[in-house]
């Protein structure tokens, strides 16, 4: 078995010189890594799991590497090695990411970004490189299913100094401050994306369509009271039927509150309040502008 | 208070440009001034005194255009056109932004209709996106559009200068403000009074009610 | 002082703060 380990790696790194990375994972993950006839050390098992799961994800294939992440898994938490922990946290991050699950694979970059350490190991950790987990962290965000749930991150990052000398910054503020997005300001961001995060999804729409229109869509919720389906269709840039599908499919997973009137070809947004707490809100903003007045008058000696 | 603090900087940049020429040489800062996209107010502008002495010589029309993006609508643009230089487009734009502000100084409600008409727009989307791009994301109203009753709900708009006699109006209206409240906090006041009273009888009679109870439980006994 | 009156004129435009049939039979 450990001849057999020997030839495997050299195969395997032959494999990786000529960029045949499923070939080179394939032939790694022929490696009897639970065998009862010599022991594994655990950190061996470990940085086997990960280096096969990385050779998937260059060539895109996010299910063979989502197992070999699986079973580095159970390993990593025992795991002092901090390189491995990295890479482990690296390419779990890129996993979700491939696999659409934008808002965790977010939350992930946006840990890996705020890294103190400049160096884990023998490995150097550039700022480059945290500027590119945190520029992931932001357009996975974007790309996520609006609601609470992105909103809350959104949030996060934009608050984040750092995120405001990306060159994506200034669609984050856009998204941030729930602005309706542009068809020249969307195309500039799709300029940014990798492959799987443009694809085309069974309605047609691709990836970034959806999440574009779902953000809109959201958008319009703030600034209409209600707005008919065929106005929403030329807003958003799509049928008024697909505009009202994805509406009830947003309605129907709490992602956005409102009511669809198919008669009259309308929908109704619903503030996140009732109309007394929104009273009580607007009342609210008053006394602080008062207040702002007083304290200008105060400053100028009124 | 954001859209002040914005310009605040802007309208002392303005100011201090403007004290430094006279006559002619105040004909492109009032251009730059009417122009800009974050300045919404032009009072002290023409309070500077090189700008007060336009007023009666051959270069009034600046100060004109100054006086009308102070308090003017695009209406009334519009009925002075021959006597003022053609608007450029970026002052366009500043001017049925304004328009807006002043609109929404009377209502609250503004009808689709009304607003169409004043801003010269000929189409129910072309006058939404109107209002999205260039007033609500610019900050100087806050609102909902609703389609089905063809109106802007205005929930906040910018001040724009005060028009001349427009204090005693402000004056009025907090006056206003002021005796409704007190009058409310009066009310109150004695509401409370007898909420309290209330509950004094209310605890004395069920105490009375209490001690009869038992003496008639006594006298049974 | 241009600026606070200006604020104040905003100010003033704040109150009713809700005008709508919804909100006037929440308020009764």
């Amino acid at each position: 078995e450990e001849q057999a380990l020997i030839i495997r790696e050299k195969l395997a790194d032959l494999y990786e010189s000529e960029q045949q990375w499923s070939k080179a994972a394939q032939m790694l993950s022929g490696i009897d890594l639970d065998s009862g006839m010599r022991a594994v050390d655990d950190n061996f098992k470990l940085s086997k799991c990960i280096q096969i799961a990385r050779l998937y994800l260059e060539d895109d294939d996010a299910v063979n590497a989502e197992a070999f992440i699986n079973k580095a898994s159970f390993l990593v938490s025992n795991s002092q090695n901090e390189v491995l922990n990295l890479q482990y946290k690296v390419c779990y991050a890129r996993i979700l990411d491939m696999k659409r699950k934008f808002l965790e694979a977010a939350l992930r970059y946006y840990d890996i970004s705020q890294i103190e350490k400049r160096q884990i190991g023998d490995e150097e950790i550039d700022e480059n490189a945290l500027e590119q987990a945190l520029s992931a962290a932001v357009t996975c965000t974007i790309l996520a299913g609006a609601g609470p749930q992105r909103s809350r991150v959104l949030a996060t990052l934009y608050k984040d100094e750092r995120c405001s000398k990306l060159k994506i910054y200034p669609i984050l503020q856009k998204v941030y401050l729930e602005r309706i997005l542009r068809k020249p300001e969307i195309d500039a961001f799709a300029e940014e994306l990798r492959p799987h995060q443009k694809a085309s999804l069974p309605d047609k729409f691709t990836v970034l369509d959806r999440a574009m229109i779902e953000h809109n869509l959201l958008s319009a919720s703030k600034l209409y009271t209600n707005i008919r389906f065929d106005e929403l269709g030329t807003l958003l840039g799509i049928d008024p039927q697909k505009a009202e599908k994805i509406a009830s499919k947003m309605i129907y997973e709490d992602r956005m509150r409102g009511s669809i009137d198919q008669v009259e070809a309308v929908i109704h947004f619903e503030d996140d309040t009732e109309e007394l707490q929104q009273w009580d809100h607007q009342i609210s903003g008053l006394c602080q502008a008062l207040n702002d007045i007083l304290d200008g008058m105060a400053k100028k000696g009124l | 208070m954001d859209i002040e603090q914005k310009q605040a900087e802007i309208i002392d940049q303005f100011v201090k440009r403007a004290s430094t020429c006279k006559g002619e040489a105040l004909a492109p800062i009032v251009l730059e001034a009417t122009s800009n996209p974050s300045l919404f107010a032009f009072s002290e502008i023409l309070a500077v005194p090189s700008v007060a002495e336009l007023d009666g010589t051959s270069n009034s029309v600046y100060l004109d255009v100054l006086r009308l993006f102070a308090h003017g609508t695009w209406a009334d643009y519009k009925c002075i056109t021959g006597r003022i230089p053609e608007l450029v487009p970026d002052q366009v734009l500043k001017l049925k932004q304004l328009t807006v502000l002043t609109l929404a100084e009377t209502n609250k409600v503004l009808p689709y209709d009304s607003l169409m008409q004043e801003l010269d727009v000929t189409n129910v989307r072309e006058l939404e996106d109107f209002l999205i791009n260039e007033c609500m994301y610019a900050g100087i109203v806050r609102g909902k559009l609703d389609q089905l009753k063809r109106c802007f709900e205005v929930q906040f708009a910018a001040g724009r200068d005060l028009r001349p006699g427009q204090l005693g109006n402000m004056m009025l209206t907090l006056s206003n403000w002021l005796n409704t409240s007190e009058n409310l906090l009066v009310s109150i006041q004695e509401k409370i009074k007898w909420a309290d009273k209330m509950g004094e009888f209310e605890k004395k009679h069920r105490k009375e009610v209490e001690e009869r109870v038992e003496e008639v439980k006594k006298s049974l006994s | 002082e241009n600026s606070l009156l200006r604020q104040v004129s905003s100010l003033l435009r704040r109150l009713p703060a809700i005008e709508s049939e919804r909100f006037q039979d929440d308020f009764l």
